[in-house]
């Protein structure tokens, strides 16, 4: 899909005109089918105000909801990660993703629930809303990202077990949602310094998103010990650790032609006569991070 | 070299400029840099990273016959034909980038969401004349 035509990109860059004057003719945008003109809305916000016309446009106020500080902070990790100082994507194969989108559960939903933070069983109510991914998004990864604070000291082992539940509105019932599918997990990690904890929980998402579901309705109950299970040493006593409700981490490739296609530049890099085309491989952890974890893992056997 | 002897009394060090200007002529087409920060679009409140943004620009004359310096295509030559023997309302070839890299940008959507995106063709790194 993705034609370096300067003929190509000329017509692409007509669609970059102010949705506002879609109503005349006049506006290219009026000739194109509704979808792809609700496509021009969702561009990014850095092309849209490029593309809006004068300086005028450049500073509207659009109000944006504030996000929160500790999603913030790891964001600015993983742009640290993966960019360089001058904000020029790292050149390493490993990562496919070329799109990241941190979402926090919606507010209201928080209010439900009540006494978090107490005992060692924590149920949350989560309902994440998806309207800024676009159909050229493709899920690669989800991940529900928990940050915690505890007085557990660093590097000693934590088991938590996890019940996660997808709930259905449907329209009989629409107080009480249904349960459509759930899945049981325990989760086994080191505490560290920068305490986040990762559930992936791609192929439990995988169906929703990929069916454009945009209101994503969970309930998680997540319960954790001190200890290791595999060493049969008796789970310590419940931790009192404050969980703030999980946010959502989608990696996600878009295919539209204003990003960037990591495999595009590095295949030209190595264009040459003769020289085999290589593919990444399927299993490639589009975070990369198996390979860290394969490495990972082996340390930690050694540990 | 008509009068060889008028050649120009100058310093040695100075002749060298002299003579650099035949080898690498002014003012032809070349990417100069160009470098903007989001606070001063006042973007800086959705923008959180980068801070700085290099996308540099291209300028400059492009020579008559465009050669291999600049990978140019036959058809910007037969261009430069154009507008000195046929039709002078045809452009002469323009400087204009030839490559770009990518940028990655960290940015707060109107929703609240955080969303990291590598966008494509976004610093000119390179310039040619077509």
């Amino acid at each position: 899909p993705h034609s370096r035509g300067r003929v190509a990109s000329e017509e692409t860059s007509g669609l970059l005109v102010a949705p506002e004057d879609t109503s005349s003719e006049l506006n290219p945008l009026w000739w194109l089918p509704k979808g792809v003109r609700r496509g021009y809305a969702l561009l990014p916000p850095l092309l849209k105000v490029l593309s809006e016309r004068g300086p005028q446009h450049w500073d509207s106020e659009v109000p944006r909801l504030q996000p929160d500080s500790r999603a913030l902070r790891y964001m600015k990790r993983l742009y640290k990660m993966s960019a360089t100082k001058e904000g020029i994507p790292k050149a390493n194969k490993s990562h496919l993703y070329n799109t990241v989108r941190l979402f926090t559960p919606c507010s209201e939903c928080k209010h439900r629930h009540g006494d978090l933070g107490k005992g060692d069983i924590h149920s949350v109510d989560l309902l994440f809303n998806l309207d800024r991914v676009t159909a050229l998004e493709h899920l690669l990864k989800s991940v529900l990202l928990y940050s915690f604070d505890t007085s557990v000291p660093i590097s000693s082992s934590i088991t938590c077990m996890c019940h996660l539940s997808i709930k259905e509105h449907d329209f009989s019932s629409p107080v009480c949602p249904s349960v459509s599918h759930s899945v049981a997990f325990s989760l086994h990690f080191q505490v560290r310094k920068r305490k986040w904890v990762e559930i992936d929980v791609t192929s439990f998402l995988q169906p929703l998103i990929a069916t454009n579901r945009r209101d994503i309705h969970m309930a998680v109950n997540v319960t954790c010990l001190m200890g290791e299970p595999q060493r049969n040493t008796d789970l310590e006593s419940p931790i009192n650790m404050a969980l703030v409700p999980p946010s959502l981490l989608l990696y996600l490739n878009d295919t539209s032609e204003q990003a960037y296609h990591r495999w595009n530049s590095l295949r030209h890099r190595r264009k040459g006569p003769g020289r085999p085309r290589q593919r990444p491989a399927p299993l490639l952890d589009p975070t990369g991070d198996k390979e860290n974890s394969q490495g990972t893992r082996a340390s930690r056997r050694r540990r | 070299d008509e009068n060889p002897k008028e050649a120009p009394a100058t310093t040695p060090y100075n002749l060298s400029q002299y003579f650099k200007q035949f080898l690498f002529p002014q003012n032809e087409c070349e990417l100069h840099n160009f470098r903007l920060s989001f606070s001063q679009l006042k973007w800086d409140r959705w923008i959180i990273a980068p801070h700085r943004y290099s996308p540099q620009y291209c300028k400059g004359d492009c020579p008559r016959v465009v050669g291999h310096r600049y990978g140019s295509a036959v058809h910007t030559m037969v261009q430069n034909i154009i507008y000195e023997k046929l039709d002078s309302s045809v452009p002469k070839p323009s400087c204009v980038p030839a490559e770009y890299s990518p940028l990655s940008v960290l940015t707060i959507e109107p929703d609240g969401s955080i969303v990291y995106k590598e966008y494509e063709d976004m610093i000119a790194t390179k310039c040619t004349c077509r």
